[in-house]
């Protein structure tokens, strides 16, 4: 598939609140964690951006596995 | 796992 060059016009406060709105969907939200980061990252979000999104989708399910820094 | 990735896609294209 052709990486679709539309997707850097997207402001990326846009995209994401679409990977939260994403993370939110039940069927992803109990997909594992490293499957849901696999899939942000080809969408062209950042590790920051994705971390981002992960908070606002809510709290991590099992706090343990929240590394990372504060 | 494809059927998955190809609904992540669905999913996503979606709420953009």
């Amino acid at each position: 598939t052709s990486p679709l060059d539309m997707e850097h016009a997207i402001p990326r406060e846009q995209l994401i609140s679409t990977a939260v709105k994403f993370l939110q969907n039940p069927r992803v939200h109990q997909s594992p964690l490293a499957t849901k980061k696999l899939f942000l990252k080809k969408k062209g979000l950042t590790d920051e951006e994705i971390e981002l999104a992960l908070q606002q989708s809510g709290p991590a399910p099992d706090e343990s596995q929240s590394s990372g820094p504060s | 796992f494809a059927s998955q990735e190809k609904f992540f896609q669905e999913l996503f294209d979606s709420e953009l």
